[in-house]
């Protein structure tokens, strides 16, 4: 089904290239901006799967505690015929409901995208009700690949939270800040 | 099953964004280059589709008749979180057995590598068998796709080919040269 098939192509195609470079490219970003970064924790690409499949392209529009800093120094790769493919990860500011500051590299899971979209078109065969269901299971199979994969340990964390049945602010601000 | 989701996946995440400014970059890459391009036809993303899945990072170790000439000029777009998510191709140039001179720009269908890489991995539960099929049926579901789309039309050339009876060279010499 098509989510196993997205969860390995996630994995395969991208968390297994750009995990195991994310301490080299966090340890630059840090000599560069005098120490921003300093614990272990948070060097971890954070990777947020919301269950409704809704993505934004920006993060700073969704919730104002989290601020777009900088961007991490790229990854280039010869791929597939592409020279140089260029691989980036943003790094944020979050502010926890204590006031408390966090800096770390988020994004939410691109394969997300495709299952939105492929419910909204009729030809891609996959009504909104499945959408749901290969979220979740989106999830499980990314996370056991992940906590299978010698490369990519202790490199990430995965958010997943159920933002379906509240609007979407408060679904972005009730999951952001309970960090 | 798992070609179907990697095929809406490659349009929805890929050739929906950049097949629609291919023509900009490539006038622009005219502009800055003395007009290598002349033609209509040559301006179109040749994607490589080999049926075996076997896809290579440099195009010019495989056939030395296609040679990389330069990139063509950048598209940027925040995108799940990721600020100027880089996307670019690269411009080649290609002697056929005429010994006459293509510059196009040319790159392998990237969910091919998934494939590839799930049916050498127990854990995803894809045998080598099933490659061809799944390989096949990416290839028609693609074409599908592209075919009924308004935005993508003339901007690209699916190059599929069966490379599986013979050596990787020979493959690749008899499919390039006989465009
Ligand atoms: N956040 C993020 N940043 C990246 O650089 C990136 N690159 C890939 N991915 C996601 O990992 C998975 C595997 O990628 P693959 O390259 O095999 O398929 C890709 C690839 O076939 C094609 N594609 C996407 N971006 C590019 C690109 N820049 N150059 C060439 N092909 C691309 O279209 C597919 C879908 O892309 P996304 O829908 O962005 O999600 C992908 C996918 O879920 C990324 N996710």
């Amino acid at each position: 089904n098509v989510a196993h098939g997205l969860a390995w192509s996630f994995y395969l195609g991208y968390l297994k290239l750009v995990l195991p470079n994310l301490k080299k490219a966090v340890s630059s970003f840090n000599k560069e901006n005098s120490n921003l970064l300093c614990c272990e924790e948070i060097c971890k690409l954070h990777i947020l799967i919301p269950l409704s499949c809704r993505i934004h392209s920006n993060l700073s529009e969704v919730d104002s505690n989290i601020q777009f800093v900088k961007e991490l120094p790229l990854l280039q790769i010869d791929r597939a015929g592409v020279k140089g493919r260029v691989y980036k990860n943003s790094m944020y500011r979050i502010v926890d409901e204590d006031g408390r500051l966090y800096y770390c590299p988020v994004e939410y899971a691109t394969p997300l995208h495709t299952l939105y979209a492929m419910s909204g078109t009729t030809s891609a065969g996959f009504s909104s009700e499945d959408r749901l269901l290969q979220a979740k299971l989106f999830y499980t199979t990314l996370k056991d690949i992940l906590e299978n994969s010698l490369d990519c340990r202790n490199c990430y964390r995965l958010v997943v939270y159920d933002d379906s049945a509240i609007s979407e602010d408060e679904a972005q601000n009730i999951h952001f800040l309970s960090r």
